[in-house]
C-alpha cells in the first residue's frame, strides 16, 4: 500500500508529540 | 487504566525516506562545501519535529537554500536520479517574501511527504527553495523531463494546492537546459 496523507491530515499532527 | 490504542503509539511512516539539506553561500568555499545535510526522517511526526525546530525560509539570509530529497538523492543535477530531469519552477516577486514564501514551502513539503500527486510521486525527486535579493524561487524537481504525463499531473495538482491563480502560468524545465543556457531565459518544455 502506497503511504499517502491528505493536507489536513498531516497539519493536524504538527503538534503532537509522538509517545514513542 | 485506560490504555490508548495503539494508534497513539505508533508514528506514522511515510511512503520515502527523506533528506533535509541546507545550502549557505560561503564565497571561500566549494559549492559542495557549502551544502550541508541537516537530517533525515521517515515518519510524519519526525518530519514535523524537523520543520518546527528550523527557521523559515523568509528568515534565511540571501544565497541560502533549503533542499528536500528523497534519501539517496542528492541536491544536484549531476545525480543520476536527477540528470534526466527537470523541475516546476516557481518565481517569487520580493513582496511575496513576507506574504507567500513560508506558505509555499510548507505546502510543497507536504505535497512531497504526503505523496500527493498519486502514482506521478513516484517521478518526484526533491523540492528546493531558493532564497535571493532578486525574488526567491521554489522548485519541485521530477526525474525524467520526457515523462509529461507525470510531470503535468504534478503541475496542475502542485499549482491548485497552492492555490494559485490560472494565470500567470508555471513552467517546467529540463536541468539540461538549465544547466547549458547561454541567456537568462530557459526553454519551457511544459506550462500549466
Amino acid at each position: 500500500d502506497k503511504k499517502q496523507y491528505d493536507r489536513d491530515f498531516l497539519l493536524g499532527c504538527q503538534f503532537i508529540t509522538a509517545s514513542m | 487504566p485506560v490504555l490508548p490504542s495503539s494508534d497513539e503509539y505508533i508514528k506514522h511512516p511515510l511512503q520515502n525516506k527523506w533528506a533535509l539539506w541546507y545550502f549557505k553561500n560561503d564565497k571561500s568555499k566549494s559549492w559542495t562545501e557549502n551544502l550541508r545535510l541537516i537530517s533525515k526522517f521517515d515518519t510524519v511526526e519526525d518530519f514535523w519535529a524537523l520543520y518546527n525546530h528550523i527557521q523559515q525560509p523568509s528568515k534565511l539570509g540571501f544565497g541560502c537554500d533549503y533542499c528536500l530529497f528523497k534519501d539517496g538523492i542528492k541536491p544536484m543535477w549531476e545525480d543520476d536520479r536527477n540528470k534526466l530531469g527537470g523541475r516546476w519552477l516557481m518565481t517569487l516577486n520580493k513582496q511575496q517574501r513576507h506574504n507567500d514564501l513560508d506558505r509555499y514551502w510548507m505546502e510543497t513539503l507536504l505535497c512531497l511527504v504526503g505523496e500527493s500527486f498519486d502514482e506521478s510521486s513516484e517521478d518526484v525527486c526533491g523540492a528546493v527553495v531558493n532564497v535571493r535579493p532578486k525574488g526567491d524561487k521554489i522548485a519541485i524537481w521530477t526525474s525524467n523531463c520526457q515523462n509529461r504525463d507525470a510531470i503535468v499531473t504534478i503541475g496542475a495538482g502542485y499549482k491548485e494546492r497552492l492555490c494559485l491563480p490560472s494565470k500567470p502560468l508555471i513552467s517546467y524545465q529540463s536541468h539540461d537546459d538549465t544547466s547549458s543556457k547561454s541567456g537568462s531565459t530557459t526553454k519551457n518544455m511544459y506550462s500549466v
